[in-house]
């Protein structure tokens, strides 16, 4: 029953014995994050009824949850805590279909996260869209900011537009937004961004917490041209995604200066190719 | 215009937010297949400048042909898992040099060296259940081997493995706790 800290010369991540993640502090800086429910939630998909936007299913354009809570998809989870001099990590398996493990490197400045999830499965009729939850004591209020494509990042206000007397019907979508690259939340002392690997939808659905959006599987068209629900059965059990989050915890005013170039390595990130090699290392050297 | 297949797939795709789920299944797989052949033809490019780049001077090009790996990210590199030596040649596209930690799916333990011809740190790294069981995973590497590169500015490196023959003793520790 002991903890699993990952702990290199700039980082330490402090996971309990039940796999919730607990800590993420910033050694150098002295700056600690506390998480609570860190881990895979999901939304139920609203079915609709394929015609009117009022009974508009979630689908491949329209993410519209039935409730605004999700729910976690599992209540126990199994961790392995992996220490070599390279690498530590902790591989925290939720259920059969959603797993992250947490990674961090020799000499890192960040924490990644390599979540999988799926096949989701839908054989209870229920159309799923799964979440990566980080709920954090990040004093974040109702900001956040998100990038644009890879261009500016914009301050995100829930439930609020800059140009428009906004009216909250979608207490969730209505929240979300693409987060291309990355998106954070911060407040007087910290910040604690996150970089994804490819486009994801993204919010911050309460003071602290920052949730991705990874993966969904729906039944039903939202009817606005595809004609085929977001189902991906094609090989009969729909697809498993793997993917990573990057996650930083730094001062606001450093932040950009770690995510930035952090971003630049993850996405321009070494090319490998591979060749057999017929001579032994004498003749090949 | 070895790379326009691939060029011209990535537009495609994009354009029609390709990664949404905003198309049919069968459009998705000629998507999918526009990509696969986009980077076949890029690996016809790689090479190109990879026989100009590697030989030494005054020696000819090698004939030894360099492959992609597009499966890492579910610990699978059929092509060198269970290989006696093989080289690892890892292209940094960056203006500043970097330190990257890679990973090498194998079936077995590895000797790495450096492109001084050090023998340099690696360990092996079990791969998950989870990663086993993903559907379509033929691999049978239950290791990643997992070792720091340093590369310089837009420039590239080569690792060289060699399997061990004999039970060597371990020098650096894995411990697993579960």
């Amino acid at each position: 029953n002991e903890e699993c800290i990952l702990q290199n010369q700039n980082v330490r991540v402090e996971i309990d014995a039940q796999g919730n993640l607990g800590h993420i502090i910033n050694l150098k800086k002295s700056l600690a994050v506390e998480f609570h429910n860190q881990g895979f939630y999901w939304y139920q998909s609203f079915p609709g009824n394929n015609s009117r936007s009022e009974f508009q299913a979630s689908g491949a354009y329209i993410f519209r949850p039935v409730s605004a809570d999700p729910q976690p998809v599992s209540t126990t989870r199994t961790i392995t805590c992996i220490k070599a001099e390279n690498v530590q990590s902790a591989r925290i398996v939720f259920n059969d279909w959603a797993s992250q493990e947490i990674i961090l490197y020799d000499e890192a400045e960040y924490a990644e996260v390599e979540w999988t999830v799926g096949p989701i499965p839908v054989n209870d009729n229920i159309g799923k869209e799964i979440i990566l939850r980080y709920d954090t004591d990040v004093n974040s209020g109702n900001k956040f900011y998100t990038d644009a494509n890879g261009r500016e990042v914009l301050e995100r206000t829930r439930d609020y537009r800059p140009t428009w007397n906004y009216t909250v019907v979608e207490t969730v979508a209505g929240n979300y937004y693409p987060v291309n690259s990355r998106i954070w939340i911060k407040d007087q002392d910290k910040q604690f961004t996150i970089l994804t690997d490819r486009s994801e939808g993204g919010s911050s659905i309460h003071n602290g917490s920052v949730e991705l959006m990874l993966h969904r599987r729906m039944l039903y068209d939202d009817a606005l041209g595809v004609g085929e629900a977001l189902n991906e059965a094609a090989f009969g059990q729909g697809l498993v995604v793997r993917g990573r989050h990057v996650l930083f915890l730094e001062s606001p005013a450093a932040s950009a200066a770690y995510h930035r170039i952090g971003a630049q390595r993850m996405y321009m990130h070494p090319v490998a190719t591979y060749a057999l090699i017929p001579q032994s290392y004498p003749s090949y050297s | 215009n070895s790379i326009f297949y691939l060029s011209e797939a990535m537009g495609v795709a994009q354009h029609h937010d390709a990664v949404s789920g905003t198309e049919k299944q069968e459009v998705a797989f000629d998507y999918a297949q526009r990509l696969s052949q986009g980077l076949s033809s890029g690996n016809l490019v790689i090479n190109q400048a990879y026989s100009r780049l590697l030989p030494k001077a005054g020696q000819p090009p090698p004939s030894v042909p360099q492959l992609l790996c597009h499966l890492t990210n579910i610990s699978e590199c059929l092509t060198v898992q269970d290989q006696t030596r093989f080289t690892v040649t890892l292209w940094n596209p960056t203006i500043q040099p970097v330190l990257h930690h890679f990973r090498v799916p194998v079936t077995r333990a590895y000797t790495v060296r450096d492109p001084t011809g050090q023998p340099i740190l690696s360990e092996l790294i079990p791969v998950s259940d989870q990663t086993k069981k993903i559907p379509g995973r033929t691999s049978t590497a239950n290791n990643d081997l997992v070792f720091r590169a340093s590369l310089p500015a837009l420039g590239f490196n080569t690792y060289y493995f060699e399997a061990k023959t004999e039970e060597e003793p371990a020098k650096a520790q894995v411990k697993i706790t579960h």
